[in-house]
This record gives structure tokens, sequence and C-alpha cells, in this order.
């Protein structure tokens, strides 16, 4: 069963692993990291949970942010919503604005994992579109325990 | 960049079923 539609996992239920975090994207003091966790969801020793953590480093505020994934058809993808779509100028005074977004990544075959993303947002006035690809992901036959 | 295997682009629904 690829289909993720009736998954569904909570950020706080999610156990980060040790596996190293991969930067996606870092421009203009803009970061997007994904960790990976240390389990599956129950019941599907086939999909792998990545935290994603966007941070801002830049002085200005990022707004109308929009993280778009694509995965290879032998896999499925499933965004869940980010915790927010702005965040505020860095002060260094402060710990940094962040976003997390849970992202669900079902690769039953096995296959390496491979990632397609599009991100959109506003740096100032500014309006972007950043797309990339990700591959680092930890090994399939780690998954689910991490 | 092969466009052939992949999938479309999915994002957040912005309203989750829950």
């Amino acid at each position: 069963e690829l289909s993720l539609a009736s998954v569904h996992v909570p950020l706080e239920s999610i156990k980060p692993s040790s596996a190293l975090p991969v930067t996606a994207y870092d421009k203009n003091g803009f970061r997007i990291l994904f960790h990976f966790a240390k389990e599956c969801p129950p019941g599907r020793p086939d999909v792998l949970v990545v935290v994603v953590s966007m941070l801002n480093t830049a002085p200005l505020p990022i707004k109308s942010i929009v993280l778009q994934a694509a995965v290879p058809k032998s896999m499925k993808v499933k965004l869940q919503p980010p915790s927010g779509t702005e965040l505020s100028p860095f002060s260094p005074i402060q710990p940094p604005a962040a976003i997390t977004q849970v992202m669900l990544l079902a690769n039953p075959l096995k296959e390496k994992a491979r990632l397609r993303y599009r991100l959109t947002f506003a740096l100032g006035e500014q309006l972007s579109t950043e797309v990339g690809e990700v591959d680092q992901f930890p090994p399939v036959e780690q998954w689910g325990n991490l | 960049m092969d466009d052939d295997d992949f999938g479309g682009f999915e994002a957040a629904e912005i309203f989750d079923g829950g």
C-alpha cells in the first residue's frame, strides 16, 4: 500500500535519529535542513519520516514560504502542514526563528531515495523560486532504525 | 535532470484533514 493519504505523524511523536541532517538549501541566509527520524510510522516500515527545518539568518524577513517536493514514481512523498510560512529577521540576541514541517517518504521498492524540491518565498520585496535535488538520504536498509 | 521517472510536485494540504 503505497499511499500516504492516511498516514499522519505528529511532530511530538518523532524521535530524532543520530544520523546527521542534510542541508537541502542554503542561500542568502535562508537555510533548509532535512533531519531524519529514528523510527518509521507504525505499520509502515517503507516510510522515512523527515523533519524539515527552515532557518533565517538574514536581516530581512522571509514570507510566503511554500515547499513542494517530487520523488521518482516508484516512491511517494507527503508534506504535512508547516508550523508557519514566515521567518522573522535574524537577531543575534535571540534564537533564530524556525519553521518545522514533517515530510513522509514511502519507498517500498527500496530504491535509492531521491527528492526534488521547489521552494517559493518572498525575501523583502523579492519573490523567488528555487529548485534543487537531494539524494543524501540514509541508506534505505537503515530506515526504521536510524 | 531526467524528468521522466519523477512524479508531480506535492505540497502540504493547507487544512490537514487530521
